[in-house]
This record gives C-alpha cells, structure tokens and sequence, in this order.
C-alpha cells in the first residue's frame, strides 16, 4: 500500500 | 598512484556484503579525505554512503584524487577469497584500468593478488545536506535486524513510529499484524545494549521492509545502529565503521495514495 517515493525528489546532484 | 592497506581485513569484506545486494556498480572515490562512495538502487528509491576515512588505514596514498568504477558483485567476489584474518591492500596506477586487490596472511606465508577489471559508471551524485532529525533511535544492530527479519514474514512494509513512550514498529499483511515496540533502556550493563532515544517531534514514517532487510547486511559492522527521521525526510539508518567511517542507507518512505 502506499506510493513509494524516489530519493531523487529529496536530494538534489552535486 | 592510489594505494591502501587494511590490517583488520575483514572490514572491508564485511563492508562490500553490506552494499553488494542494494547496488550493482557503483564508482568508489580515492582521495586524501579517505575511500568513499554513493550510490543509489536501481529504482533510486536507497542510497548508500560510505567512507572509509584514510587515517584509520594502516597506509594510505593517494596521489590524486581517483574515481575506480567497480561490479560489486566482481569487487565482494574476489574479497571473498581473502581470509578473514588477512592484511588486505587495494592498488591501482594511474592509467590503468584494474585495480589489484593483494591478501597477505597474518604469518606472511601466503600471499594472493587478484586483479579486477574497472568500469566506466555514469552515476548521478547527490548533494545531501546536514539536517536536524526530529527522532533519533540507537539500538542493537542485532535487534534491529531481528525486527526488520520478523517483520517481513508479516508484511512488505513498516511503520515507524517515535513517540514519548518508544519507538513502534509496525506490520500489516493478509495473515494478520505485528506491533513491536522497543523503549529506552540505557540502564544496560554494556552500552552496546543501549536503546536510546532523542525525541524532538513525535514522527511516524512508512518504509519498505526489502531494503530495511537489506540495510540489515551492515549488522556485522557495528553492535549499534542509529536511525534518524524526521517528518518528509529519507530515513537514515546508520552503521559505524570501527572508527575510521560509516555505511549510511538513506531510504524514501512511502505516502499515503
């Protein structure tokens, strides 16, 4: 259940 | 040329089994600093970080900064036939494209050297800023893993809750649900016992059980763990590296649809 998140949408590239 | 040498050899065995199974290539990066690296899954839903800082090597050169691009599965592969006991180096020159991995037994009768060939990897590097977690839990590793492992048998993800009373952790799946929850107890007799926890804000986070599971594979490492969390953050569940590093697993949680 539930939609996963990426961890992209939390961290930005360096 | 870059050049590292590990007395305690078992480390770096028992690290690449930690990573091995989350990620398949990933680009370790030599520097003065120490031998680090990030990486993400293959659905970008974890990442790992690791470092390995250069003065807890017994030596260490690094002429100047480095990036070897490695199949982990190769990397834990070759590592594998170390011995436990075994004095492990890492070389490799500038120019080439292997690096050497060279085991050496504690009497020095036996001496092994695998050489590996690296990759190109074209790997995104996030920028992950400090921040201030809302709850901080320290636990037994073991324990951990233990509720992670009897978890799964229940449901495919975990609610993690901190509160004034513990830390819940929680399951739900078609035979039924499991509630666990651990609460302070710092009056052990040896602080690797210790649970503790450093609560701001009450939080309740949901996460997959697979990758916590596979988070797991650092208990070796450390007798403690460290799980952070705040509110909309990845969770960080953090292993310490016998003084010289970290193995952090930054995990996304899931949202309500």
């Amino acid at each position: 259940p539930g939609v996963q998140l990426s961890i992209t949408e939390f961290y930005r590239s360096s | 040329m870059f050049e590292l040498r590990l007395v305690q050899g078992s480390l770096l065995k028992k690290v690449l089994e930690s990573i091995k199974d989350l990620v398949n290539d990933a680009n370790f990066d030599c520097s003065s600093t120490g031998f680090s690296l990030q990486a993400m899954d293959s659905s970008h839903v974890a990442l790992v970080a690791l470092l390995l800082r250069s003065e807890g090597f017994e030596h260490y050169r690094c002429d100047r900064n480095l990036t070897m691009g490695m199949n982990l599965a190769n990397m834990a592969k070759m590592l594998k036939c170390a011995g436990n006991d075994d004095i492990i180096t890492i070389k490799a020159d500038d120019g080439t494209d292997t690096v050497t991995f060279m085991f050496e037994s504690p009497s020095q009768d036996k001496i092994s050297d695998f050489e590996m060939k690296l990759m190109d990897i074209d790997s995104e590097h996030l920028g992950i800023p400090e921040a201030e977690y809302e709850a901080i839990i320290r636990m037994p590793s073991a324990e951990f893993a233990r509720i992670c492992r009897d978890l799964s048998s229940i449901g495919d993800t975990v609610v993690i809750s901190v509160t004034k009373e513990g830390v819940r952790f929680s399951a739900r799946g078609d035979i039924g649900a499991a509630n666990i929850v651990c609460r302070q107890n710092a009056t052990v007799d040896k602080p690797e016992d210790a649970t503790i926890i450093e609560m701001q804000e009450p939080v309740t986070l949901t996460f997959a059980l697979r990758y916590m599971n596979s988070f797991t594979k650092a208990t070796p490492l450390a007798e403690q763990v460290t799980i952070s969390m705040s509110s909309d953050l990845p969770v960080v569940v953090e292993y310490k590296v016998a003084g010289m590093g970290y193995i952090r697993y930054y995990l996304a949680p899931k949202i309500e649809e």
